[in-house]
């Protein structure tokens, strides 16, 4: 493992451990998009069902297991805690979720590494993933007052795709064989989604003002 | 199969 993917996977781990520590001590899951929330937790669903049938290693298996359940604990908090569940934004997180979710599929039917159910849902997993932040970006913009944590967790959420490009690029170089065309292309099509609302993030930083995106 | 058929990213 190079630094930059244990990197990535630490910047993905604090980005989902800011978002738990919005939700547990400030009880507030306010800014945060359910639909996106909801996306993760069928992206992992359908990445990780190879946990059953691959051991690949303990430190794996272990991040495989806390982004699974921490996905679906954020969408169970958002959704039925009797006190979260009032500072969710249902209003403005509007965005239609489920109409990502189709094409994703028949593109995964379509293009993926081999004809399997596993391999389907891989691919899947990663063309879902790619779009799954849509919907936060969307809450974001209609949001004028966009808080802290909420920012960090994009933030750091933006990193860890960035920092999984860097991986890519360095495993091409230095391994042989390793190509891998779906996970590149869609997780570049993902990176560069993060890429306007960084923009937006860093100038109102720079200008020490609070994070207004334009409408 | 070989390790390098499996998924070992995240």
């Amino acid at each position: 493992m190079n630094i930059f993917r244990l990197a990535g996977d630490m910047t993905h781990l604090f980005s989902v451990l800011v978002l738990l520590l919005k939700i547990h001590t400030i009880k507030s899951c306010a800014g945060i998009s359910l639909k996106t929330q909801e996306l993760y937790a069928i992206v992992f669903t359908t990445r990780y069902l190879d946990l059953f049938t691959t051991y690949i290693s303990l430190y794996n298996t272990i991040m495989k297991l806390i982004f699974l359940g921490s996905s679906i604990s954020i969408v169970w908090y958002m959704r039925h805690h009797k006190v979260v569940r009032r500072s969710y934004d249902k209003d403005q997180d509007t965005f239609r979720h489920y109409l990502l979710m189709l094409p994703c599929l028949l593109l995964a039917l379509l293009i993926n590494e081999k004809f399997t159910f596993l391999e389907v849902m891989w691919a899947f997993s990663l063309y879902l993933e790619a779009v799954a932040i849509l919907p936060q970006l969307v809450l974001l913009q209609r949001t004028r007052n966009i808080d802290n944590l909420t920012g960090q967790y994009v933030l750091l959420l933006g990193a860890y795709r960035a920092l999984y490009v860097l991986n890519w690029i360095y495993r091409y170089f230095t391994e042989e064989n390793y190509v891998h065309w779906i996970t590149w292309v869609s997780g570049i099509v993902q990176t560069l989604l993060y890429a306007d609302f960084f923009y937006y993030y860093f100038q109102s930083w720079k200008n020490n003002v609070k994070l207004q995106l334009p409408a | 199969r070989d390790i390098d058929e499996f998924h070992d990213e995240l």
